[in-house]
C-alpha cells in the first residue's frame, strides 16, 4: 500500500499572472512528482499542490526564492489518511454491530 | 431499511449493496441497470428513476476521479433523496412525472477500489498502458471532445494521461454508448470535487458555447440556491476561463452532441482538507449540492427543447 509519510499539501497564492505562469511551469517538471489538487489559472484562486516528502525542500526553496506566498494546508498527509482510515474502520464496526 | 450511514465513507461493496437496496426499497420508482463493466471486471451500475415510458432523460454521474470520495457519497445521498421525496416534494414529483433521471454513483469503480486498498490519491482508471510501467488513464480526458488537445497529457505516467484514443476506457465508452443509445438525454451533470465551481462548456477550446447566457444564468441561480444553506461560495463559468484549458472532458462531449444543459459540479472545500474532506462534511455537502442540482433539473424540466 502506498504511503504518504511526510508529504505535504501546500496552498500557494499567486499575486499575478506571471506567478501563475511560473506555477504552470512547475507542473511540467515531472521529476518533482507534484500532484496539483487545484490548478494554477487565476491569481484570485489559490493553488493546492501535494508535494512528496523527498521533494519538499526543493519546492519550498523554489517558492521562497521566487517570493511566492504559501502556507501548509496539510502538514503530514499520511496522518490525515490514517485518521480517515480509522474513522472508516470505526464506522464499519458500528454498522456491523 | 433506514440503517445506512450516509455520513461516512464506505467500500465499493457497501455502496453497491446500498444501490441495490434503494432499488428494492423503491421498486416502483427505481431500477438498477448495469450499463457496462470496468476494466477489472466490476459492474457499472446506474440507478434509473422513472414513472413512465418514453420520457426524456437527465443524466447525473459522480466520482469520475476516484479519490474524490465526498462525490460518490453525495450521489448516493442524492439517490436516496430523489427516491424518498417522490410523492412528497412537489418539485421532485413533477420532475419524475415528466423525466427519467439516471444516476451513476460510482463512475470509476476500479479507481475507487484502488484508492481504498493501494493508493488513496489515485484518480485514473486501472487499465494497462502497453509499453509503459504506468497504469491508467484520466477518464475525464478520454471523451471525444477535442481529444488530444491542450490540457491533457500524452504521457501514460501523468495523472492527466488522455489515453491512446478517445473512449479507449471502457468506463467512458459505457457512458458514451448509453447516452448515444438513449437519444433523448436533455441534461448531463457530472459531479466532482473539490473547488466550489459550477462549470459549463467549453474546456477543450476557449470560446463560449452558443447557450452561454442561459447556462450562466442557470448556473448562477443554482449556486445561489446552494449557497443559501451554509454560505458556501461557488464560482460559475466555462472550464477554460474558470480553471484552464483541458481537452477530452465529458461535458464538452455531451454539449457538442446536443445536450444543451451540460454542467460539471466541483463540490465544496473548506480550504483545509482537499480530497480528505472529513466525514462530518458529507451531509452538509450533499444537502447544499442538492439545492443547486434541484435548480438545474427544474430548469431542464421547465424548458424543453
Amino acid at each position: 500500500e502506498r504511503t504518504f509519510i511526510g508529504d505535504q499539501v501546500l496552498r500557494i497564492k499567486a499575486k499575478s499572472y506571471d506567478e501563475i505562469n511560473q506555477l504552470q511551469a512547475l507542473e511540467t517538471l515531472a521529476h518533482l512528482q507534484l500532484d496539483f489538487w487545484a490548478e494554477p489559472h487565476n491569481p484570485d484562486i489559490p493553488v493546492d499542490i501535494r508535494v512528496p516528502f523527498e521533494n519538499l525542500q526543493s519546492v519550498k526553496v523554489y517558492l521562497e526564492s521566487n517570493n511566492f506566498e504559501y502556507s501548509i494546508m496539510i502538514e503530514d498527509l499520511q496522518k490525515v489518511i490514517d485518521e480517515e482510515k480509522q474513522e472508516m474502520e470505526m464506522n464499519a464496526r458500528k454498522e456491523r454491530n | 431499511s433506514g440503517t445506512f450511514n450516509y455520513g461516512a465513507y464506505h467500500s465499493l461493496d457497501t455502496l453497491y449493496n446500498t444501490i441495490s437496496s434503494i432499488a428494492q426499497d423503491y421498486s416502483s420508482l427505481v431500477t438498477r441497470q448495469q450499463i457496462g463493466t470496468s476494466y477489472e471486471g466490476r459492474p457499472i451500475y446506474v440507478l434509473k428513476f422513472s414513472t413512465g415510458t418514453n420520457r426524456p432523460g437527465i443524466w447525473v454521474d459522480a466520482g469520475i476521479h476516484a479519490r474524490e470520495w465526498v462525490t460518490q457519497a453525495t450521489a448516493l445521498w442524492t439517490a436516496h433523496k430523489l427516491a424518498s421525496d417522490y410523492g412528497k416534494d412537489a418539485s421532485v414529483t413533477s420532475l419524475l412525472n415528466s423525466h427519467d433521471v439516471f444516476l451513476l454513483v460510482v463512475t470509476n469503480p476500479d479507481g475507487y477500489v484502488y484508492s481504498h486498498s493501494a493508493d488513496r490519491m489515485w484518480r485514473k482508471t486501472r487499465s494497462v498502458n502497453s509499453g509503459s510501467r504506468c497504469y491508467g488513464v484520466d477518464p475525464n480526458r478520454n471523451w471525444d471532445a477535442g481529444f488530444g488537445g491542450p490540457g491533457a497529457s500524452s504521457d501514460p505516467c501523468s495523472d492527466t494521461y488522455r489515453g491512446p484514443r478517445a473512449e479507449s476506457e471502457v468506463e467512458v465508452k459505457a457512458v458514451a454508448d448509453f447516452i448515444r443509445a438513449h437519444g433523448r438525454i436533455k441534461g448531463f451533470i457530472s459531479i466532482h470535487s473539490y473547488s466550489q465551481y459550477l462549470l459549463i462548456p467549453y474546456g477543450y477550446k476557449c470560446t463560449n458555447p452558443a447557450d452561454y447566457t442561459e447556462l450562466m444564468n442557470v448556473g448562477r441561480a443554482a449556486t445561489s440556491s446552494l449557497s443559501s444553506l451554509y454560505g458556501t461560495k461557488y464560482t460559475v463559468g466555462t472550464i477554460c476561463t474558470t480553471i484552464y484549458q483541458s481537452s477530452g472532458g465529458s461535458i464538452d462531449w455531451t454539449y457538442d452532441l446536443g445536450i444543451k444543459y451540460s454542467f460539471a459540479f466541483e463540490l465544496r472545500d473548506t480550504g483545509r482538507y482537499g480530497f480528505l474532506l472529513p466525514t462530518t462534511q458529507i451531509l452538509p455537502t450533499a444537502q447544499e449540492t442538492w439545492l443547486g442540482l434541484k435548480k438545474i433539473v427544474e430548469h431542464i424540466r421547465d424548458n424543453p427543447y
